[in-house]
C-alpha cells in the first residue's frame, strides 16, 4: 500500500518555526525603511511537495512592528516590540520558500503593514498619544526643531535627517508630539554647518554613520523640547536608499 | 424531509466512541501569538 501522505505540518511545529525565521529575516533585510519586524504567529503554512527533498512552503505571518529602526545594528531577538499603548503596527506577510536538502531559501515574499485602530488603543488607554501622518505640520515642526537642537548643542558631526520613523500626537492632558527619526552623520561638525550647512554632504558608504533620534516636544501648555539622538558608529554594507517619491 | 434512514443508523455505527475526557488536538493552524492580537 503506498505511504501514508505525511500529516500537515502544524503552524507551531518546529520546522514551521525555522522557516518563518528564515522568513522574517529574510524580509527585515530586504526592507530599507521603518523598524524591524517580529514574529507575532504563524497563521497559516501550506507544503508543496517537489520530490525527495525537495519542498515548496508558503508561509502566512502575522508580524508586529519592534522599537528598532531597520538601520540598527542591535539583533532582531533584542529589539522590543512595540507595545498595544504605543499604538502598534502589524506586518502581514505572504511569504514563499523552498527546502532543499533540510535548507531554507526565500523565493518570494509580500509584505503590507497598518496600524492598529486608534478605536482599540483608546479604549485601552484613553489618554494615549496615537500615530499621526508623516506631513502632519506640528510632527514637521518638531522634528526641525529637534534635529536643529541637537545640532546646535553637540560637538559631533553635524546630523541630516534621513526619515521619519514615527510620530504620535497626545491632545489631552497636554499636547504633545513625540517623533522618531533616523539620521546620519555629515563631512561637517557642527560648528562648520553654523556657517554653510547646504554645503554638508552625508558620508559616503565606506563611511556611513547613521544614526536615531527621538524627541518630545510640549506644545502646550508651554513649549518643552527634550531631544535623545545615538549614532550606530560604521556598519560596513549597510546602506541607505531615500524613500522613492511616490512611498508614503 | 426524506431522511434516508439507512444512511442515519450507519452514521451511528460508526461513530467511534469517545473515550472520557477526550480532548481534541488543538487545530494545526494558525498557530499560538507571542505577543498580541491587534
Amino acid at each position: 500500500a503506498p505511504a501514508a501522505p505525511p500529516a500537515p505540518l502544524g503552524c507551531d511545529d518546529p520546522e514551521s518555526e525555522a522557516a518563518a525565521a528564515v522568513a522574517v529575516s529574510y524580509i527585515n533585510g530586504h526592507s530599507h525603511h521603518g523598524y524591524k519586524f517580529a514574529l507575532n504567529r504563524i497563521d497559516n503554512i501550506r507544503i508543496l511537495p517537489q520530490g525527495p527533498n525537495n519542498d515548496i512552503i508558503f508561509l502566512e505571518l502575522d508580524l508586529l512592528e519592534t522599537t528598532c529602526h531597520i538601520l540598527s545594528p542591535t539583533p532582531l531577538q533584542n529589539c522590543t516590540v512595540r507595545s498595544f499603548t504605543e499604538h502598534a503596527v502589524e506586518g502581514d506577510c505572504d511569504v514563499k520558500l523552498q527546502k532543499v536538502d533540510g535548507k531554507f531559501s526565500v523565493l518570494a515574499s509580500k509584505c503590507h503593514s497598518h496600524a492598529d485602530s486608534s478605536e482599540d488603543v483608546l479604549q485601552v488607554c484613553p489618554e494615549c498619544p496615537l500615530l499621526a501622518t508623516w506631513n502632519n505640520t506640528e510632527v514637521l515642526t518638531t522634528v526641525t526643531a529637534a534635529l536643529n537642537d541637537h545640532n546646535s548643542k553637540t560637538a559631533d558631526a553635524y546630523l541630516k535627517l534621513l526619515e521619519i520613523g514615527r510620530a504620535r500626537i497626545q491632545y489631552a492632558p497636554a499636547h504633545v508630539a513625540l517623533v522618531e527619526f533616523a539620521v546620519a552623520a555629515t563631512n561637517c561638525s557642527a560648528a562648520q554647518a553654523k556657517d554653510n550647512a547646504e554645503a554638508c554632504q552625508l558620508l559616503p558608504d565606506d563611511q556611513s554613520n547613521y544614526g536615531f533620534c527621538a524627541a518630545t516636544m510640549v506644545l502646550q501648555p508651554s513649549e518643552d523640547l527634550t531631544v535623545n539622538c545615538q549614532l550606530y558608529g560604521h556598519q560596513p554594507g549597510v546602506t541607505y536608499s531615500q524613500p522613492a517619491q511616490d512611498t508614503s | 424531509p426524506v431522511a434516508k434512514r439507512a444512511v442515519a443508523e450507519a452514521a451511528q455505527h460508526d461513530k467511534v466512541p469517545r473515550p472520557v475526557g477526550f480532548v481534541p488536538p488543538p487545530p494545526p493552524c494558525p498557530g499560538k501569538i507571542r505577543h498580541f492580537k491587534i
